[in-house]
């Protein structure tokens, strides 16, 4: 069987206008926003409580708005990464 | 801090008192009876002076203890980060299987402190070292992402030793934030010179994975390395592939040597293996290489590894030259690290020219065979994409199939270079076949770009599918990276001072007197062959066709400025070689009122106020402007950078002795200040820390005489009276724990009793009382009951099976595992 995905609670967000814009769509879907990811310009790390922390497949809800938003350019649900130390 | 730029190897070289020092046989032979490996030519790097000072590593992994006596003196607050735990502490997670031993185990190998009397000694024993603590945790392309574009401005080296299943079915790579990760830090880190990323290959060979499947060790960015072992055998678990650059020792069967380095709880350990050993060690080497020649990118790492790197002993079938005269295996890339030549080709390199990429995509006819060909051009009708000189080749394939496992894929270059992009895999079923997949090799490397490369894809299938479903290649894409010239041919007679450490060379004394005139005269004609600005838009231009214009009262006898009788302004020119009128001097000359004439500055100067070396007020190419003493010279003086846009010395930042390149890139720093990185932050005294958001040294806890932090967690070393006990400074030691007073260390530690034990005398079975519920026997806690076995016979297995040691088996053959010892 192939694996399969297991999807969190953490999603990647690309939103324009700087880390003001991107705590006020956060605060507006319910989300936390834990900051821009890495060094990546315009990314940042969004964090919803109220979604299961791990689950078989990408929940719907209120959240889910958040990808239809304007001043959101691009989202994306985290998955769990099978990785293995050598 | 170099202080000679020709070094030769030390005969007599300082024994470390390190105690396991005498075990790395990987890096040097202290008694000619022991076997040992000494190709890595470690040793003679550091015999060299290159030992990592000032470079800064980190370690993507489950943590690092930052307090492991081996470690701390090194460890690098600012190179480290908690992205489990969105902090600023990367200790690992403790827990009785210790299962988060892996980075302080890594870091072990690259800057364990030398000369400690503890443990091993790092590679790069002066450098930095920090940890990431990322894999403790869930892993996702946000967490990866992250931990790559941690303070790229300030680390060099990151290393990783994990990547995707290596069960020998997983096809799977960086996501696209992670990508984007390196592509950011490839062009922005270490100031725009590129990150370093190092990369362990996959430990799957058992199950026969193949690391292309894994996109992090397939990725131009990163540095695939795989390992050999002590006889230079490939590994058990070695996988094989094309993207794999270069090799380093590690362990090997049972019979064959392991790794020794740091182990979590402060512990050494000699028991370190597999591909994991390899990326350390190599990052190791690199940060020797970083302090050689600082100014090296992230490509020029990736050439001097394979200019330097050797097959010597390694045993491999398919060891083979390719037609740029590099030998290369599909098992360890250009061969064996060798550090000492890597400092010694870093310290002469100029960086190669800039990258290119050429893509040629070719789609596939309704009919199309497994088999594929593209003839490329390199690209040459657009000449910001023209290669000529190939670096990586990446082949990106849709391919549909049944059974992904029974695919065979290889290149063959234009030299009939043959690289296998994948070999079968007898695990992978799935029918998923790829989906614009990306291969890589970098067995190419130094070869041309034209001519016809063939994509050959072989398809034997196994009994596990039916035969008559066949695949079909749908697309495949080639892509090209290198460079349209020669990578290290000179870039012509001017030096490239921007990547090219200075060579010293002797150069007379501006304040020193005046040369002879035949010796100004020999001066004068060399100079005939300045190509500086002359004739350009600058307003000392001459303008042509004077037709007497520039003629004084005597008039000429010719159209031009050089039949003049005199000049209104000033002459250029000597009776020589023919003088001519000017309205304003040329570069290289300056107007003397006097004589009205043009007069050479002096040689060096462009623009210049008089004939003295002290007279100059702009330099020639290759030269800068001395603010100090406004002459010209090829090197500036302490406390200045040479700026080669506006060609002057500029001065450094005011806590810099020394900077490269910017000002606030600093090499070494004033007095009260210390390195970290590239910046010079104040030295803080005993009992205090440098605080990174205050900006400035901030108090220890009282426990503490030296610390990272405000907290009683983050001592270094203990305050007087105090020992050291896990990672808290502590005025007795706790119950469960005996006090020791190290002879190397000067300090007392706490270390654990064997468990359940209050109170012991030392380390081991030593236990004097025991907690409540647990009964002493044999000097050991074990649980109130009576001490008796399950069952005689199932616990004679045990005992004969070695199982003892397992504490289940302990508590079920009580009698058998403790009473018989």
């Amino acid at each position: 069987l192939a694996p399969r995905n297991v999807y969190t609670n953490h999603w990647a967000v690309r939103i324009a206008g700087g880390q003001e814009e991107a705590d006020k769509l956060a605060a507006k879907y319910g989300y936390n926003n834990y900051g821009q990811i890495g060094s990546l310009e315009d990314h940042y790390h969004f964090h919803h409580s109220r979604v299961v922390r791990r689950a078989a497949f990408s929940t719907r809800g209120a959240h889910s708005f958040i990808q239809m938003d304007p001043k959101v350019d691009w989202v994306q649900q985290q998955l769990v990464k099978q990785r293995v130390k050598r | 801090y170099i202080k000679s730029d020709t070094r030769s190897p030390d005969p007599n070289f300082v024994h470390f008192n390190d105690p396991k020092w005498s075990n790395m046989w990987y890096i040097h032979c202290t008694d000619k009876n022991n076997r040992c490996r000494s190709e890595m030519n470690i040793l003679a790097a550091w015999q060299r002076g290159y030992t990592g000072k000032n470079v800064v590593v980190t370690i993507l992994d489950d943590g690092i203890e930052r307090n492991h006596p081996d470690l701390a003196q090194n460890y690098d607050q600012l190179a480290s980060y908690d992205v489990n735990g969105n902090d600023h502490d990367p200790t690992p997670r403790y827990d009785s299987s210790n299962e988060n031993k892996h980075g302080t185990r890594c870091a072990g190998e690259v800057a364990a402190v030398a000369n400690n009397s503890h443990c091993i000694v790092g590679i790069a024993y002066n450098a930095r070292i920090g940890g990431i603590r990322m894999l403790d945790g869930d892993v996702t392309d946000v967490v990866e992402a992250k931990s790559l574009g941690v303070r790229p401005d300030y680390i060099d080296i990151y290393s990783a030793s994990w990547g995707p299943d290596d069960d020998g079915k997983t096809v799977d790579g960086p996501g696209p934030l992670a990508k984007q990760a390196f592509e950011m830090g490839i062009k922005k880190g270490r100031k725009g010179l590129g990150s370093i990323f190092v990369w362990a290959s996959g430990n799957g060979g058992r199950q026969g994975d193949h690391c292309s499947c894994d996109g992090y060790t397939n990725s131009i960015y990163t540095i695939s390395i795989s390992s050999t072992t002590e006889n230079g055998n490939k590994p058990w678990y070695l996988e094989v592939c094309s993207s794999t650059l270069a090799t380093t020792y590690s362990s090997g069967e049972f019979y064959d040597r392991k790794i020794v380095t740091t182990d979590l709880r402060q512990r050494c350990t000699d028991g370190h293996t597999g591909t994991s050993v390899s990326a350390p060690m190599v990052a190791g080497v690199i940060a020797l290489t970083l302090e050689a020649n600082p100014l090296v990118s992230w490509r020029d790492i990736q050439h001097l590894l394979v200019k330097t790197s050797r097959p010597v002993h390694l045993k491999a079938n398919d060891w083979k030259t390719n037609a740029a005269g590099h030998r290369v295996s599909h098992l360890y890339g250009f061969g064996l690290v060798d550090a000492e030549g890597m400092v010694v080709e870093a310290k002469k390199w100029r960086s190669v020219p800039t990258q290119h990429t050429c893509t040629r995509i070719r789609p596939a006819s309704r009919n199309q065979s497994l088999n594929s060909t593209i003839t490329s051009t390199g690209c040459t009708e657009q000449a910001e994409q023209h290669v000529s000189y190939v670096e990586h080749v990446v082949v990106k394939v849709l391919v549909v199939h049944p059974r992904r496992g029974d695919l065979e894929v290889s290149l063959i270059s234009p030299s009939g270079t043959r690289s296998q992009l994948l070999a079968k895999r007898l695990f992978d079923n799935s029918n998923e076949g790829f989906r614009n997949w990306e291969f890589m090799t970098v067995q190419c490397w130094g070869e041309r770009a034209e001519g016809q490369w063939i994509l050959e894809i072989i398809d034997s299938p196994s009994s596990l599918r039916n035969p008559e479903v066949l695949g079909k290649l749908k697309e495949w894409t080639l892509v090209l990276y290198g460079t349209s010239g020669h990578p290290y041919q000179s870039h012509g007679t001017q030096h490239s001072r921007s990547r090219m450490l200075e060579i010293p060379t002797p150069s007379r004394d501006p304040n020193g007197p005046e040369p002879p005139p035949e010796v100004l005269k020999h001066q004068e004609e060399e100079e005939e062959e300045y190509s500086g600005r002359r004739g350009s838009s600058d307003n000392t231009t001459q303008t042509p066709s004077n037709l007497c214009v520039e003629c004084g009262d005597q008039g000429c006898d010719g159209p031009d400025p050089d039949h003049c009788l005199n000049c209104i302004h000033y002459s250029l020119g000597s009776l020589k070689t023919g003088r001519t009128c000017v309205s304003h001097c040329p570069l290289g000359f300056y107007d003397n009122l006097e004589a009205r004439r043009c007069r050479r500055c002096h040689k060096g100067c462009e623009r210049c106020v008089g004939r003295t070396p002290t007279e100059c007020r702009s330099c020639r190419r290759g030269l800068y402007f001395n603010p100090l003493n406004t002459t010209c010279s090829e090197t500036c003086p302490a406390g200045y950078f040479a700026d080669d846009t506006q060609r002057k010395c500029l001065r450094c930042h005011e806590n810099c002795m020394k900077c490269l390149r910017d000002s606030d890139r600093c090499t070494a720093c004033n007095d009260g200040y210390s390195l970290a990185g590239m910046t010079c932050v104040p030295e803080c005294a005993n009992g205090t820390f440098f605080h990174l958001e205050e900006m400035k040294c901030s108090p220890c806890h009282t426990s503490c005489s030296t610390c990272t932090g405000p907290g009683k967690e983050e001592c270094i070393q203990c305050a007087r009276d105090h020992l050291q006990q896990e990672w808290r400074c502590v005025q007795t030691c706790a119950p469960g724990y005996y006090s020791t007073e190290d002879a190397g260390y000067h300090q007392g530690m706490c270390h654990k009793c064997e468990e359940n034990c209050l109170s012991c005398d030392g380390p081991g079975t030593t236990c004097v009382k025991c907690k409540d519920s647990y009964n002493l026997v044999s000097r050991m806690c074990i649980v109130n009951a009576t001490c008796n076995n399950a069952d005689e016979v199932f616990c004679e297995m045990v005992k004969s099976n070695r199982l003892c040691e397992k504490k289940l088996f302990r508590q079920f053959c009580c009698r058998t595992c403790l009473m018989t010892g």
